[in-house]
């Protein structure tokens, strides 16, 4: 089944 | 309001030209983009580039008490810890009273702030309302220059309802873009000869694609960014496969941008 994914990677905290 | 759905807590940064605002939410499934520029107001004024730190949920909360009718001045002053809000006031309901709504303290996590409710039938018709600021941790996004493989644009009130009723149906939904369909459906909920049956574009509906695009997402963000709708007439879906979702509401002298992370393998 598919899992949720993240914006980690695509937007960074500065 | 839309914003606050998503996130409970950002930094409006101001300058001359617009007040944007970004934040992630706490799960960084999601991330949502506003830009509203100068002219958007009625009168602008900003002397020095600023963030205000805003609970975006307690300024839900006051901003319930304006009715739309009502023009809404927002003010801080340097060096201020509150947002000062302002309501004019035509509308009847709220003229006879005056609301003070004050907290204290910089720190946006804790929990919602004690306030105090004065009401007289004897004070100004102004409604003053003031928010404690704080500062948050401004998010970098070198990503949206990102070239997306597909763009559709619809009606927003189209897109709403569509969501608005897969959502009845299940936690998540697959959006797929060829050269002439898209489908927004939930997982098997038709046939594939069904899906051919029923396979048209709607009117006012564009689809712009270099590259089939099928991407599974979340319907309860997709629902949430929906609530932007009232904000524009169009929405448009920018997608790559593998690559966050973006939802944008265009207006005339700004926008709200969302962001959804797809699901992922198998």
């Amino acid at each position: 089944s598919k899992q949720q994914g993240r914006l980690d990677g695509f937007f960074t905290m500065k | 309001k839309s914003c606050s759905i998503l996130v409970t807590d950002a930094n409006f940064e101001c300058n001359e030209e617009n007040i944007m605002l970004q934040a992630m939410d706490n799960s960084h499934i999601a991330l949502v983009s506003v830009e509203i520029g100068a002219p958007g107001f009625t009168s602008y004024r900003c002397d020095r580039t600023m963030p205000l730190g805003v609970d975006l949920t307690s300024l839900t909360k006051v901003l319930r008490c304006a009715k739309d009718e009502n023009i809404c001045t927002l003010k801080a002053a340097d060096e201020a810890d509150v947002l000062n809000l302002v309501y004019d006031a035509k509308s009847a309901f709220f003229s006879p009273f005056f609301f003070a709504f004050m907290w204290h303290g910089r720190d946006a996590s804790s929990p919602f702030p004690p306030f105090f409710l004065l009401c007289s039938a004897l004070l100004p018709l102004f409604i003053h309302l003031n928010i404690s600021l704080s500062s948050q941790t401004p998010i970098t996004s070198s990503w949206p220059e990102t070239k997306y493989d597909t763009r559709v644009t619809l009606p927003s009130a189209e897109f709403t309802r569509i969501v608005r009723d897969l959502s009845q149906l299940g936690e998540h939904v697959r959006i797929e873009v060829s050269k002439e369909v898209v489908r927004i459906s939930k997982l098997k909920a038709k046939s594939s000869a069904e899906d051919e049956d029923n396979d048209s574009i709607p009117t006012g509906v564009v689809i712009e694609m270099n590259q089939h695009v099928s991407l599974t997402f979340s319907l309860k963000y997709l629902v949430n960014f929906s609530k932007s709708g009232s904000l524009s007439g169009e929405v448009q879906l920018l997608m790559s496969n593998d690559v966050p979702l973006l939802v944008a509401y265009d207006f005339t002298q700004g926008y709200i941008r969302c962001y959804l992370a797809p699901k992922i393998g198998d």
